[in-house]
């Protein structure tokens, strides 16, 4: 049976929603196995500290190798492009220099966990993907035909990733994703 | 209803917080 989702506890400063934290990572060995065998939900929480309490958990982005990925999702979407709240959506994507994860991911989630969009129930969710060459920082919202929402998440992100000018960003639809079956 | 905003430099704060540990 599902766990009872987190409440704050006293004292706590609650959240505008709970979250959970998924990990996913190719296996060598069994290449086979589903993207969504792969989704592993570590925790979820309702308040600022139980986030800390989860994160300082966590390995860093930029310590794991390999090719893995970290989900931060609102409670009640599974980080995949079939769910829900995500099968008219999109993402902006962003192609990190490798040495970039760690600081950037916390930069990220704690906007989104702060509510610093500005842009209501858009944010679904935010994934750190590690990989060889480069590392990849995506945050999905719902609604991939709303342009005003889309800029304005993009005006948020170049804000609070602070990145050099010619950092490519990119908004692809999950329409998209599966139709060519790839996230980048 | 209103709406919950925390600033970077808030949930940093909240990190040394013996709630957080």
């Amino acid at each position: 049976p599902p766990r009872p989702p987190p409440k704050p506890g006293p004292g706590e400063n609650p959240l505008q929603y709970n979250y959970g934290f998924w990990y996913s990572r190719k296996s060598q060995g069994n290449k086979s196995a589903s993207y969504d065998q792969n989704l592993k939900l570590i925790g979820t929480f309702a308040s600022v500290e139980q986030f800390w309490r989860h994160y300082c958990h966590i390995a860093r982005p930029g310590d794991l190798t390999g090719h893995t990925d970290y989900h931060l999702f609102k409670e009640g979407i599974r980080p995949m492009w079939e769910d829900n709240a995500n099968k008219n959506g999109g993402k902006w994507i962003i192609r990190l220099k490798k040495g970039l994860a760690s600081r950037c991911w916390e930069n990220l989630i704690l906007a989104m966990l702060g509510e610093q969009f500005m842009v209501g129930e858009e944010i679904c969710g935010a994934v750190i993907s590690i990989r060889y060459s480069e590392d990849i920082l995506s945050l999905w919202n719902r609604t991939a035909s709303d342009g005003v929402t889309t800029s304005r998440i993009r005006d948020t992100l170049k804000r609070i990733l602070n990145l050099p000018p010619n950092t490519i960003m990119e908004y692809k639809t999950h329409g998209d994703s599966l139709k060519d079956n790839s996230s980048f | 209803g209103s709406r919950i905003f925390y600033e970077r430099n808030f949930l940093m704060q909240c990190r040394s917080s013996p709630l957080a540990k």
